[in-house]
């Protein structure tokens, strides 16, 4: 079955929608079938791969809370082989909803029960989180394989991930024991300066090989690409951005067993 | 009685804890008595201050939940004339637990009530918020005379700002008719990024007076100056950071017609 990974820190804009767009669009060019769920309520992934807000009638907020199938509410991206579940601001008042309902963390992995029994629907599916250990984030990680984690070799950002790793650790504990680390991708490396290369050494010394090898450098082409609906690989394909997120899902899928 | 300013702005990685710190910490310097409330339960506001986990003892969230008056709860930073509520990974159940109270949207002003009602207590209240509009900003923007939005000159962060504004308003409709917006500051500006420029332009022309003139620069001390627990003005006073903010206090000042 299509294998779910969560793309999560509750540090804010270290690069998760960026990451969660641009690898899913390498993997697809790499010949893999790819769902992306965006379960941000700002809805940053859906208008990243250019679909509108008059284009979400089905959100992740139907399939989450109001048990619509994932597949009615796949929106095809121009890149064939790349879908999305977009959202909007409905999926704000999620929380709230799910705290008073029975399947508090459960609910996502419910809905996705019947699209996961068959194997020839995604090779993967990867989910946007907001920069909040909600409970949409504990739905998403409660339903994952595995939690990729964008890290912005910043000092605050830094703080957040032994906060992070403790609710991935907790998750695997109560809900979800086959949950998993997949790794931590450093994002907006810039080597001029000096705080980033303090960061990379401490996260490679107490992480070791969970530290992706590759790291996505800073790019404003990154930071352009979705102004235009498109993920870098059509927008700027020769920049440094692109290379790297080439390299990062060529590292996932070796990572996987499956190159 | 002193004035309350919520610094707010779901999108993440904008530069809210960064502007919390040290616009408060300029005003300071300028002769003002300023409390910083963290809000966030990454507790980022807290560490940049200098506040380490075990000096947390009593936090904003026994201000906002369990009724401890703002004024036992305060700790006095370095530079004499700032305070800041801290917080920890506590305030993380606060949203749930609010949503179950009587007081759900107006814990904080009434927790705020008694600090209010002595004038010579301070002069501003910053209120440092996480990315989100959940329940702890509502209590933030409820409880505030107005909100401090920083804006990083950026396509996803442009695209998060109308929803904002409209939180705003809805809130001053039917809880706080006095909360306006104190303006809208340009964080991490890059010259030499496109966007940047852009993003300017279309603020100002959509916004006019409420965009600071002052804008932040991108500068690496300020990224650097929360790893020693201090704020820009004391790490690195010759800084282009530095400059930046005591200008944004000047102009905050002018704003409030008390220069
Ligand atoms: N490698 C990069 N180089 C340059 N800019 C980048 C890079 N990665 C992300 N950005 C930009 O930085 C900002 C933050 O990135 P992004 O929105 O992907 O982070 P996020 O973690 O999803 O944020 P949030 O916490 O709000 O969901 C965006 O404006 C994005 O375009
Ligand atoms: N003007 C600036 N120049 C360089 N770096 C900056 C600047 N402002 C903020 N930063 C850095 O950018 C990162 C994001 O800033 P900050 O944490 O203040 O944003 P935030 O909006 O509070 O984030 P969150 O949404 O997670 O609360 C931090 O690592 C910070 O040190
Ligand atoms: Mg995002
Ligand atoms: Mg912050």
């Amino acid at each position: 079955p299509p294998k779910v990974v969560t793309v999560v820190n509750q540090k804010g804009g270290v690069g998760k929608t960026t990451t969660a767009i641009n690898l899913a669009s390498s993997l697809v060019s790499l010949g893999k079938k790819v769902v992306l769920v965006d379960f941000d309520p700002q809805g940053n992934a859906s208008t990243g791969l250019g679909v509108g807000l008059e284009d979400r009638t089905l959100t992740s907020y139907d399939v989450l809370v109001d048990k619509c199938p994932l597949k009615d509410a796949l929106v095809s991206c121009r890149q064939e082989g790349l879908w999305i579940v977009p959202s909007n601001s409905d999926l704000s008042s999620a929380d709230l909803t799910l705290a008073g309902g029975k399947e508090k963390v459960t609910a996502f992995s419910s809905s996705l029960a019947e699209f996961l029994s068959d194997p020839k629907e995604a090779d993967y599916i990867f989910v946007d989180c907001p920069p909040s250990l909600n409970l949409l984030t504990i739905n998403a990680l409660v339903a994952s394989d595995s939690a990729l984690v964008p890290l912005q070799p910043e000092f605050f950002a830094l703080e957040g991930l032994s906060q992070l790793l403790l609710t991935i650790r907790d998750i695997r504990k109560v809900a979800n024991e086959s949950l998993r680390l997949e790794g931590v991708v450093l994002t907006m490396y810039d080597r001029r300066n000096n705080l980033t290369g303090q960061v990379e050494e401490d996260a490679r010394k107490n992480l070791g090989q969970l530290v992706f090898e590759t790291v996505i450098p800073r790019n404003v082409k990154l930071s352009e690409a979705p102004s235009y609906g498109e993920p870098i690989l059509s927008y700027s394909p020769s920049s440094s951005g692109n290379k790297a997120y080439m390299m990062l899902a060529e590292e996932f899928l070796k990572r996987q067993g499956g190159l």
